[in-house]
C-alpha cells in the first residue's frame, strides 16, 4: 500500500488545490509500479494550512499557481521514486521510456506492460540485457505496435531495431550496462507522438522472502 | 538468473543517503506513537493536527474493493469544505481495515471520533488511513487508547517521526520538500510517504 501526506502553508481554496493535485497524478504516482498490484488502501491527502505570509493563489493561470504546481509535482515525483526505490527486494531502479506510440494512452499501456512484466523484471535482476522480453511485453500490452518499426534501447545502446537485433549490438557493453543500479529501458514504437515514462524496480528473491512471510 | 539475483537487504540498496531536512509548515503538527496494532517495539500510529482554515484535497485508489477508511475520506471530501475548525489525519500501520464489512466503517468512526473528541474538531474533518493485513477487523480500541497521548505531544517538527510511524515493510522513511518565493513570502511544501509492496497505484 502507498500512503502519501503532503502539507503546504500556501493559501489556496480546496477546489483549486484539488485541480493542482489532479494535474500531477498521471506523471507521478500513477506512473510507478513495484509489483503490478493495486492496493485497497492507497491514499494521498494534500493539506494547505494557509499560514504563509505570501499572497493567496487564486488563479490557475497565474505565475504563483504554475510555480506551486511545479513544486508540488517535484515533491510528488520524489516521493513516488522513493517508493519504487524501496520496492520489496529491489536492487535496481528502472526507468521505462516509451516514445513514438500512436497516442499517450498507448504509450502508458506499453510502458506499464514492460514495467509490470515479471520476465522483464527478473531479467533485470539477473543483469541480463534481454530485449526479447521487452518485445514480448510490447506485444501483449494491447497497444498498437508494429514489430518492424520497434526500436529498443538500454541506456544509450540500441539493442534491437526494424524487427531484429541491431547490427551495432555489443553483448559485452550491454552486460556491463546491466550491472548499474539505475537503468533506462527505451522503446520507440515508430508510429506517432505518444510518449510516457514510468518507473519500476527489478524482481528478486527478496520479494518472495518478504511476501511469503508477511501474514497475519 | 537464480545464481546472480541478490538477497534483499535490511535497508534497500537504492535508499537515499539520508532523510531530508524538512521545513516547518506553520499550522501543521505531528505526533507518532505505539499502539501495537501489528508491530511491537516501534511506532505504528501517526496523528496530524491542521490549523483552522486548512484546505484539503485528496486522491484515492480506484480499487473496487477499497478499504472503509478510503470510502470515508472520499465521502468527507465530496462536498463543500467547512474549513473553519481545522482538520486532522490519523494513520495506523499493520491492519488495512479493508474487507471487514460493517466493522470497517464502525472502526473508522471510532478512530476518527476519538480524534475529533481529543482535538475538538468535527468528525467529518478527521481523515484516517490504515495499511497492512486485509480482512481482519481493526482493533480500533488500541488506537483510540493512545490518541490522548498523541494529542499531548503534537509538534510542528515531528514530520520525520510521523514518516517512520506509517512504515510497514518499508526499509526507510520517505520525505521530500520544495519551497519557492512568492509575492509576500515563501511557500513551503513537505511530503511524507510509505510504500514498498502492493504498489501499482491507480489513483483518482
Amino acid at each position: 500500500t502507498m500512503l502519501v501526506y503532503i502539507f503546504t502553508d500556501a493559501k489556496i481554496a480546496p477546489e483549486m488545490l484539488q485541480k493542482l493535485l489532479n494535474g500531477q497524478l498521471a506523471s507521478t504516482f500513477n506512473a510507478i509500479t513495484v509489483d503490478s498490484d493495486t492496493s485497497t488502501s492507497d491514499a494521498l491527502i494534500l493539506a494547505a494550512t494557509g499560514k504563509t505570509t505570501a499572497q493567496p493563489i487564486t488563479d490557475m493561470r497565474s505565475a504563483p499557481a504554475r510555480r506551486f504546481g511545479k513544486a508540488l509535482g517535484q515533491v510528488m515525483m520524489d516521493l513516488a521514486h522513493q517508493v519504487v526505490r524501496d520496492g520489496e527486494g529491489a536492487t535496481k531502479f528502472v526507468e521505462v521510456q516509451v516514445t513514438g506510440a500512436a497516442n499517450n494512452n498507448d504509450a502508458h499501456r506499453v510502458a506499464m506492460a514492460i514495467a509490470n512484466s515479471p520476465l522483464v523484471k527478473t531479467a533485470i535482476a539477473g543483469e541480463d540485457a534481454n530485449w526479447g522480453r521487452v518485445v514480448m511485453a510490447v506485444g501483449k500490452s494491447g497497444a498498437q505496435a508494429d514489430r518492424d518499426l520497434l526500436t529498443i534501447r538500454f541506456g544509450d545502446m540500441v539493442l534491437a531495431e526494424n524487427g531484429w537485433r541491431a547490427p551495432s549490438y555489443d553483448e559485452a557493453a550491454a552486460s556491463a550496462y546491466m550491472k548499474r543500479d539505475h537503468l533506462v529501458v527505451g522503446v520507440d514504437l515508430g508510429l506517432g507522438r505518444g510518449k510516457r515514462t514510468v518507473w519500476t524496480c527489478d524482481l528478486t528473491h527478496g520479494y518472495i522472502d518478504i511476501n511469503a512471510d508477511y501474514r497475519s | 538468473v537464480a545464481k546472480t539475483t541478490k538477497k534483499a537487504k535490511a535497508v534497500s540498496p537504492l535508499a537515499p543517503e539520508s532523510f531530508p531536512e524538512l521545513p516547518v509548515i506553520a499550522g501543521a503538527e505531528f505526533a507518532a506513537g505505539a499502539a501495537g496494532v501489528k508491530y511491537q517495539g516501534r511506532t505504528d500510529v501517526m496523528l496530524v493536527r491542521l490549523a483552522a482554515g486548512t484546505a484539503i484535497a485528496g486522491a484515492f485508489t480506484k480499487s473496487s474493493t477499497r478499504a472503509a477508511s478510503i470510502l470515508d475520506c472520499q465521502a468527507k471530501l465530496s462536498g463543500k469544505q467547512e474549513t473553519g475548525q481545522g482538520a486532522a489525519i490519523i494513520v495506523n500501520s499493520g491492519n488495512a481495515n479493508a474487507f471487514t464489512g460493517k466493522n470497517g466503517q464502525e472502526s473508522v468512526d471510532k478512530v476518527t471520533g476519538g480524534v475529533a473528541s481529543a482535538l475538538s474538531i468535527p468528525r467529518d474533518r478527521v481523515f484516517s488511513s490504515s495499511t497492512g493485513v486485509i480482512g481482519e477487523p481493526l482493533p480500533a480500541e488500541r488506537i483510540t487508547a493512545v490518541i490522548g497521548q498523541l494529542a499531548g505531544k503534537l509538534d510542528a517538527g515531528g514530520a520525520a517521526d510521523a514518516a517512520q510511524a506509517i512504515m510497514t515493510t518499508d526499509t526507510f522513511p520517505k520525505g521530500a520538500t520544495a519551497s519557492f518565493e512568492a509575492e509576500g513570502g515563501t511557500i513551503n511544501i513537505v511530503g511524507i510517504a510509505k510504500g514498498s509492496g502492493m504498489i501499482a497505484p491507480d489513483m483518482a
